[in-house]
C-alpha cells in the first residue's frame, strides 16, 4: 500500500499557462517585422492518479499513473505536454532585404495533456 | 545562448540570423495575407492546410517578394516608338535547396493617379523577354539569346500589370542560369509618330518598379504535418 499522495488543487493540474514571447526580448526585432511578439503559452502541472477526462490523457499515461501510485520512487508521473498547437505567420526581412512571409506550424500551445 | 539561437533559427528554416541592411516597405499583398491569417480563429487554422497558400491556391508555406535589381538599358539612340527598356533581375539564390518553387508572379507597377486624357490614351505595348545569355553593352535588343515570353497591349488604366512567370522561375532553379529578363514598353505602332518627344510615352513616366512574388514549399517544414494527417 502506497502513501497517500498530497491533495491536488485544480490550479496545480496540467494545463496551458500564459507565456508571451516578445521578439525584442530575444534580440530579433531588427529583422522580424510582425508580429512583435505572440502568446505562445506553455504546459505545466501535475498528472495525478486517477487521471480525469479533462486532462486529455493517453492510455499509456493512465497506466503510468497507476504504476506511479504503487511505486512513486521507481516510476514518475506522466508529463504534462502540449497536445494541440496552432500555427502563426511571421513577416521578416532576409539577408537580401527581401520581405518574407513564412508560415510556422506548432507555435502556440492551445491544449495540454498527460 | 548563441548555440541555442542558431539551433532555433535552423529549426525555423534559417541558416543564420538575418541582418537586413535596409528596411523597405512591406508589400501590400504580404501584409494583407499576414493580417488575414492573424485574424483567423485557431480552429480554422487547424482545419486549413498549413502547407497551402489559399490566396493563390498553390502549395507553399513561404512567400517572398523580391525587389528588382536590374537597371535601365540605354543603347545610345533609342529605337523608334520605344518608351522604356529595362533589365529585370531577381536574385532567387536565397531560396534554400529543400524549397520547391510553386508560383512566381511578376508585378509591374505604375504610380499614376489619374486616368489618361484622350490625347494620352493611346495604346502601349509591353514585351517581356527572357535572357538566355549575358547581354553586351551597346547591343540592340531584341537580340539573339532573348526569348519572347509575353506580349501584351495595354492602356494605362491600372496601377499594375501581373504576369505568371512560374515556368521561367522553375527553370531558373532547375535547368539554367538566371540571367534575368528584359522589359520593353513601346508606343503602339501605326500612329506614325516617334515615341520620344511625342505624347505616347508620356504616361509611361509613371513607371514605378517591378517585383517578383515567389511561393515555395519547404519540404522540411511541411513533411511533419503531412505525416500527422
Amino acid at each position: 500500500r502506497s502513501a497517500e499522495p498530497p491533495p491536488v488543487t485544480p490550479s496545480s493540474l496540467c494545463k496551458p499557462r500564459r507565456l508571451y514571447i516578445s521578439f525584442s526580448d530575444v534580440g530579433w526585432e531588427n529583422w522580424i517585422i510582425a508580429p512583435q511578439g505572440y502568446l505562445a503559452n506553455y504546459c505545466l502541472g501535475e498528472c495525478p492518479f486517477p487521471l480525469t477526462a479533462e486532462l486529455n490523457s493517453t492510455n499509456h499515461a493512465i497506466l503510468q499513473t497507476m504504476v506511479h501510485s504503487l511505486d512513486p520512487e521507481g516510476t514518475p508521473q506522466p508529463c504534462c505536454v502540449p497536445v494541440r498547437l496552432s500555427p502563426i505567420s511571421i513577416l521578416y526581412y532576409d539577408n537580401s532585404d527581401n520581405v518574407v512571409l513564412r508560415h510556422y506550424e506548432d507555435m502556440v500551445v492551445d491544449e495540454c495533456g498527460c | 545562448l548563441s548555440l541555442q539561437e542558431s539551433l532555433l533559427l535552423k529549426s525555423l528554416g534559417l541558416s543564420t540570423k538575418p541582418s537586413p541592411k535596409t528596411h523597405g516597405p512591406v508589400p501590400c499583398v504580404l501584409w494583407r495575407i499576414f493580417q488575414r491569417r492573424k485574424t483567423l480563429p485557431s480552429t480554422s487554422k487547424d482545419l486549413g492546410d498549413a502547407c497551402r497558400v489559399e490566396e493563390f491556391n498553390v502549395p507553399g508555406n513561404i512567400i517572398r517578394v523580391f525587389a528588382d535589381q536590374g537597371h535601365f538599358i540605354h543603347n545610345g539612340q533609342p529605337p523608334r516608338l520605344l518608351c522604356l527598356r529595362k533589365r529585370l533581375y531577381f536574385n532567387l539564390s536565397v531560396l534554400e535547396e529543400d524549397e520547391r518553387l510553386t508560383m512566381a508572379q511578376l508585378e509591374i507597377k505604375f504610380s499614376h493617379n489619374s486616368y489618361p486624357s484622350p490625347s494620352q490614351g493611346q495604346g502601349l505595348e509591353l514585351r517581356l523577354y527572357r535572357s538566355s545569355r549575358l547581354a553586351l553593352q551597346g547591343t540592340p535588343a531584341p537580340e539573339r539569346g532573348q526569348k519572347l515570353l509575353v506580349e501584351r497591349s495595354f492602356v494605362q488604366l491600372h496601377k499594375s500589370l501581373v504576369f505568371d512567370l512560374s515556368g521561367v522561375a522553375k527553370d531558373w532553379r532547375t535547368h539554367s542560369r538566371n540571367l534575368g529578363l528584359i522589359l520593353e514598353i513601346t508606343e503602339s505602332s501605326g500612329d506614325g509618330a516617334s515615341a520620344l518627344g511625342s505624347g505616347g510615352c508620356t504616361s509611361i513616366n509613371s513607371f514605378l518598379d517591378t517585383s517578383l512574388l515567389v511561393v515555395t514549399l519547404s519540404q522540411q517544414q511541411c513533411r511533419a504535418s503531412r505525416r500527422r494527417r
